[in-house]
C-alpha cells in the first residue's frame, strides 16, 4: 500500500 | 520569534518557487495561446475513459510537484511517514487546485493544460461538466484575491498541514507544524497590510474540501463505468492517492 508515496517521500531532496 | 517566522516563510516560498510547474512570468507570456477550433476537437472526439486517463496523468505529475513542495515544508519530514501520507492523500489534490489558479487566465475562463490554454469546452469528453464549471469557478475566486506569490506559498502550506485529516498518528505533532504555518501566513499578510484576506482564504478552504469530494465521487462514477481503465491505465499514484 501506498509503495509509490512512500519512495516519492524517502527519494533525497530534488 | 520574528526570525524564526520569516526563514519559516522564506522555505515555504523558496519550496513553493522550486516546485512550480510554471513560472509567473512565463504564463503571462503564453496567455493568449488558445487551443484552436481543430484542437478542441481533437479533445473532443476523445472517448471519456481516454479523456479521463489523459487527465489523470496530467494531475498525477501536478501531485508529483507538490510531494517535493511538501518536503520542504519546515517540520513536515519529522512527521511520521504514515502521517506524511494522510497529509498528501487528502491535501494534495487541494493543493493542485490552489496552484492551477496560477494558470488561469480570468478575461477569458481559460487554464493552462497540455502547452496552451483551455476553456471548460476542451474537458467535455470527461463527462462531469458540474465538477469541471466548479473547479473553473474556484480558480476565478482564486484569482479575485488577487495574492502574492509568497501569499500563494504559505496558503498552500496551510492547505496541506492540517491537523484534521483523517488517519493521523501524531495529531499533537501535525497541530505543532500546522501552527507555524499559520503564524507564517498570518505574518505576511500583516506585513502586506492585507489581514483581511485571512478569513477570505479560509473560505475558499471549504470550496476545497466540497471540490474533492465532488472529485472522488465523480471518481466511482467512472470506476464502475470504465473498471479497466480505472484498474489497469491509471497511474500508479493516481491510484495510491484516490482509489
Amino acid at each position: 500500500k501506498h509503495k509509490i508515496l512512500h519512495q516519492l517521500l524517502q527519494n533525497s531532496t530534488s | 520569534s520574528l526570525r524564526n517566522i520569516d526563514e519559516l516563510c522564506a522555505s515555504i516560498v523558496r519550496s513553493h518557487r522550486e516546485t512550480s510547474q510554471y513560472r509567473v512570468e512565463e504564463l503571462h507570456a503564453l496567455r493568449w495561446k488558445l487551443f484552436n477550433r481543430e484542437e478542441i476537437q481533437a479533445y473532443q472526439s476523445k472517448s471519456v475513459d481516454e479523456m479521463w486517463q489523459h487527465c489523470a496523468i496530467r494531475l498525477t505529475e501536478a501531485v508529483q510537484y507538490v510531494v517535493e513542495f511538501a518536503k520542504h515544508i519546515p517540520g513536515f519530514r519529522m512527521l511520521s511517514q504514515n502521517d506524511q501520507i494522510a497529509l498528501l492523500k487528502t491535501g494534495s489534490m487541494e493543493v493542485v487546485l490552489v496552484r492551477m489558479s496560477r494558470l488561469f487566465n480570468t478575461e477569458n475562463n481559460t487554464v493552462f493544460f497540455d502547452g496552451k490554454f483551455a476553456g471548460t469546452e476542451v474537458f467535455k469528453s470527461l463527462a462531469c461538466g458540474d465538477l469541471i464549471t466548479a473547479v473553473f469557478d474556484f480558480a476565478h475566486g482564486m484569482c479575485a484575491l488577487k495574492l502574492t506569490e509568497q501569499q500563494i506559498a504559505l496558503f498552500s502550506a496551510l492547505v496541506l498541514i492540517n491537523a484534521d485529516r483523517p488517519c493521523l498518528e501524531d495529531k499533537g505533532r501535525v497541530q505543532r507544524v500546522q501552527r507555524s504555518v499559520e503564524f507564517g501566513l498570518t505574518h505576511i499578510l500583516h506585513r502586506d497590510n492585507q489581514e483581511s484576506l485571512m478569513h477570505k482564504l479560509y473560505q475558499r478552504v471549504a470550496v476545497l474540501r466540497s471540490l474533492c469530494s465532488l472529485h472522488m465521487e465523480k471518481l466511482r462514477w467512472f470506476s464502475q463505468r470504465y473498471p479497466l481503465t480505472a484498474h489497469s491505465l491509471f497511474p500508479p499514484l493516481y491510484k495510491e492517492l484516490f482509489a
